[in-house]
């Protein structure tokens, strides 16, 4: 046979085709077309001496072991048995055309002329996928496990979400040490659930959403996890972690419910053993805005500016005090107080008090004292005092007999008139209290 | 003082007593300031010596007690400007200022003196009161004493000295006080002290002068200086020095 490789396409004839082909020939074509592609013939022209049988002349056609056909006769003609049905696909990338001619080519002692055969022939991809019963797939033994992806001249597989695909790029094994979940909503589930999940498995499904998110854990039914009456999750377990610390390890068929993490950071892990056929579990995670404790007043002078009903991430809130009061955090005065709220649900700074304003003791006046209209001693927030000169000897500077000052806001001692400065004693002149005097004229 | 009599305590809470080329006074005016005579600083007669103690007293009418107060530290001393201590008969401004370190502390026997307002305090005839430690008939007294005398006229002052055959100066910035009649007058020692006069209105004495010469003591009049042509010079430098 003369082979004809690798050819996308071509065309296939008799010998001298369109003259009439000569007796006594037989050879046989091999059309091979690359792999995974299938060959598809078409035979545009038939024209071979008819018989019963095909037995003088005749085109055979064979592929994938098998003869697809004995072809004699003229397609437009009933006699013999032309390749009516014109085209013929191989399930494999090979196919023989054998043409065979006897002696002569005569009718009733005349001599007849047949033009022979124009056929085309042209790769046809092969579906892998769909052909993977065949006998040739299962014979080769190279069948994928659990997805099939046909491709233009060949085909690949893949596995199941939690299955990796093996070196011979056909079978799957299970594999979930490593499960990455970062959108903010999700379903995690045991292999194969509801179906019974594999064994020897060591699963590691973690969810990492953006800062600030808490994410909730939603565990639906049915759930089934290995268990046993006596010992605590000996065979098959599910283990939750948040933040690399344990919330809790399961198994039986009480189902954990929700769990709320108050994290953005959830390790599911499960370990099953060599045995059992339970039917898993499986999870519908959900993700929502940390919040943060609502803030609470340390004391009655304390203002929350703006309050809201709930704090979530990022939020703020502002502190201020009642007028008279300052903001005090640990023995510290601050001007203002804001807090944030955090991606892990606390506030970045604890609430301040508020302490009643302090003016401290009055400023001692020169020549003069003070005196406490108020509690003695009282130098907080609205206690009163009352500066005096040290009178005869000393007047104060705006002749007044003394002057009150309280304690602001501010922290300072102020006058009536909002001066801080205290007031001044100034000497008395010229009024001796024993000054000369003569009796006698 | 002579002719004088015994102060009490109160009587005279702003006298000082200043040591300096010798005995002088002073007068306070409000808690920080000595009112005094130039020449008592730079006297006419001596030749002036660099870094002369200045020491000040104030507080009572007896030397020992005074002194047993204490020295009161001086921060600075103002000369009036225009006071010519070389000229031997010319005693024009001499008037001074004495800064204290530190404030005193006023009561009954320490308080000041005001400074005059008005041309009311030099009429003629006006009784104004002279205190010193000075000498009395050439001997010294350790207890204030004090005197009152009149202001005289003008024109009686510059006659007196005429008759006296007197070179000294008499400016506007002077006046005279004392009677002839009586040897009542300041002396040696009470330079820098004030003649006090009582304003009745204000209910308030003044030092309208300060005792500045005389020609001997007792015999006629004593000379001072006018205080209420410095008033604005004092109370500049008061002003500026707070």
């Amino acid at each position: 046979s003369i082979p004809i490789v690798h050819e996308l396409y071509g065309e296939v004839t008799s010998p001298m085709y369109p003259k009439p082909y000569p007796n006594n020939y037989d050879d046989t074509r091999e059309i091979v077309v690359p792999k995974g592609y299938s060959v598809k013939l078409i035979f545009w022209q038939f024209d071979l001496e008819p018989s019963e049988g095909c037995f003088y002349d005749y085109v055979k056609v064979s592929a994938d072991k098998k003869d697809l056909g004995r072809f004699c006769g003229q397609l437009e003609s009933k006699r013999g048995n032309p390749p009516v049905q014109k085209e013929f696909v191989s399930q494999g990338n090979q196919m023989w055309l054998t043409f065979h001619t006897d002696f002569s080519n005569e009718e009733n002692g005349t001599t007849i002329f047949y033009k022979g055969f124009l056929a085309y022939y042209q790769a046809v991809d092969m579906d892998e996928c769909s052909a993977q019963d065949s006998a040739i797939e299962e014979n080769s033994g190279l069948r994928c496990e659990h997805l099939c992806h046909n491709t233009l001249g060949s085909y690949f597989c893949s596995c199941r979400p939690g299955y990796e695909l093996q070196d011979d790029e056909h079978s799957c094994r299970a594999e979930c040490s490593s499960e990455l979940f970062t959108e903010a909503s999700g379903y995690i589930s045991s292999l194969e659930y509801p179906k019974a999940y594999p064994s020897d498995m060591r699963c590691n499904y973690s969810i990492r959403v953006d800062r600030g998110l808490t994410i909730n854990l939603e565990f639906l039914e049915p759930f089934e996890i290995d268990d046993h009456q006596q010992v605590h999750c000996p065979y098959d377990q599910l283990q939750v972690y948040t933040n690399g610390k344990p919330v809790g390890e399961y198994c039986g068929t009480r189902s954990p419910g929700i769990i709320n993490t108050s994290s953005n950071a959830v390790d599911v892990l499960f370990f099953t053993d060599e045995s059992g056929d339970s039917r898993g579990w499986k999870i519908h995670y959900t993700t929502e805005v940390m919040k943060c404790l609502q803030p609470k007043s340390l004391d009655e002078f304390t203002i929350i500016n703006n309050l809201q009903q709930q704090y979530q991430f990022r939020d703020y809130l502002i502190v201020s005090c009642k007028t008279g009061y300052e903001l005090t955090e640990g023995n510290q005065k601050l001007k203002s107080f804001t807090s944030v709220c955090q991606d892990d649900g606390t506030w970045h700074r604890p609430m301040p008090y508020c302490k009643i304003v302090n003016c401290g003791a009055p400023q001692r006046l020169p020549n003069g004292n003070f005196e406490y209209l108020t509690k003695e001693g009282k130098n907080t927030y609205q206690a009163e005092i009352l500066y005096t000169c040290q009178e005869p000897f000393y007047q104060m500077a705006n002749k007044e007999k003394n002057e009150t000052y309280t304690c602001s806001a501010q922290g300072t001692w102020k006058d009536k008139h909002g001066n801080k400065k205290i007031p001044h004693c100034l000497p008395v002149c010229g009024k001796p209290l024993n000054p000369v005097v003569e009796n006698q004229r | 003082i002579i002719a004088g009599k015994n102060a009490r305590l109160g009587n005279f809470p702003w006298q000082a007593f200043t040591n300096i080329y010798g005995r002088g006074g002073g007068a306070l005016l409000g808690d920080r300031w000595i009112l005094t005579a130039a020449h008592t600083i730079y006297p006419k007669d001596t030749p002036s010596v660099q870094n002369t103690s200045i020491d000040v007293f104030l507080g009572h009418t007896n030397l020992e007690e005074i002194m047993k107060m204490g020295v009161l530290p001086i921060r600075s001393v103002f000369v009036h400007p225009d006071y010519d201590p070389n000229d031997l008969n010319n005693f024009d401004n001499d008037i001074a200022l004495l800064e204290l370190e530190n404030s005193v502390p006023l009561g009954l026997n320490l308080l000041p003196i005001c400074l005059p307002d008005s041309e009311t305090f030099y009429e003629k005839g006006l009784m104004g009161y002279v205190s010193g430690f000075g000498t009395e008939d050439q001997i010294i007294h350790d207890d204030l004493k004090f005197v009152s005398l009149p202001m005289v006229a003008r024109e009686n002052c510059r006659r007196w000295l005429s008759e006296k055959k007197s070179e000294q100066v008499f400016s506007d910035n002077m006046f005279c006080a004392g009677d002839k009649t009586t040897k009542k007058d300041a002396c040696q020692g009470d330079s820098g002290g004030v003649f006090a006069v009582k304003d009745e209105t204000g209910n308030r004495w003044v030092a309208a002068g300060i005792v500045s010469w005389g020609i001997g003591c007792g015999k006629g009049y004593g000379f001072y200086t006018k205080v209420l042509k410095y008033t604005d010079w004092i109370k500049g430098i008061i002003e500026k020095e707070s």
